[in-house]
């Protein structure tokens, strides 16, 4: 029926504590965005530091998600939207 | 949000690191970036 | 003899003075009495996420608490989520639909 699966995959996934992004295209947007903060391409990371800055990244989009839900379901609609997202960061501040 | 959530976060790390004199982000680097933007991070140091 | 084992507590009270100290304006003043408050309060709360976080890890039957396990113990008890805002590395949501 539609939504078995997805509901399954998000219990599996609530029960995790794994990374969801892969790890080297998340070093490569990094990459991509430090450009803009240092002069030419010499800058490194340490493989924790982009850990630490993945957990992060995945925590704030998870809590980002779940208003997201609230927001569209409170439209009464099940699928999310650009100004769901826009309400939740607003509402937030 | 992710690009706008990593370029805030990004920004004060290299900005660390270049007062630190050094060219590698550390963990620390990205712990107090996080700190500073009222994310604190456990478990890095 | 330690202040700490004149107050009774576990947690160091004059390492605690001493960071109190150096993290108040340089060199500042701070009582001794603020310093066992404080370790007693640090005390506390690590013995209360500690307490919490030891039932969630005897609940999976594990003998070592996790990230996981502290993250569960936070983010269940609705006083301490909303004292402790920090992201734990590695330790999940709560599984909630």
């Amino acid at each position: 029926r539609p939504g078995a699966l997805a509901l399954r995959e998000i219990r599996y996934l609530q029960k995790t504590t794994l990374l969801l992004i892969p790890r080297l295209p998340f070093a490569r947007l990094v990459r991509e965005i430090a450009l803009d903060f240092w002069r030419d391409d010499t800058l490194r990371f340490q493989a924790d530091a982009l850990e630490a800055l993945q957990e992060a990244a995945e925590a704030y989009l998870t809590l980002l998600f779940e208003d997201v839900n609230l927001c569209a379901i409170h439209a009464k609609r099940v699928t999310i939207q650009v100004k769901d997202v826009q309400l939740a960061r607003r509402i937030r501040g | 949000c992710l690009k706008v959530f990593l370029e805030k976060i990004i920004r004060d790390a290299v900005t660390y690191a270049e007062h630190a004199r050094r060219k590698t982000i550390q963990p620390v680097d990205i712990v107090c970036a996080l700190r500073k933007n009222k994310r604190p991070l456990y478990g890095f140091g | 003899v330690s202040r700490s084992s004149k107050a009774g507590l576990q947690f160091p009270v004059g390492r605690i003075h001493k960071a109190m100290k150096s993290r108040v304006n340089r060199g500042g003043r701070v009582s001794a009495n603020a310093a066992v408050y404080a370790a007693a309060i640090l005390e506390y709360l690590t013995a209360e996420v500690l307490e919490l976080a030891g039932n969630a890890s005897k609940d999976w039957k594990m003998k070592r608490i996790s990230p996981r396990h502290l993250q569960l113990a936070i983010r269940g008890d609705e006083e301490l989520d909303t004292l402790i805002k920090a992201t734990i590395a590695g330790g999940g949501v709560i599984p909630h639909i």
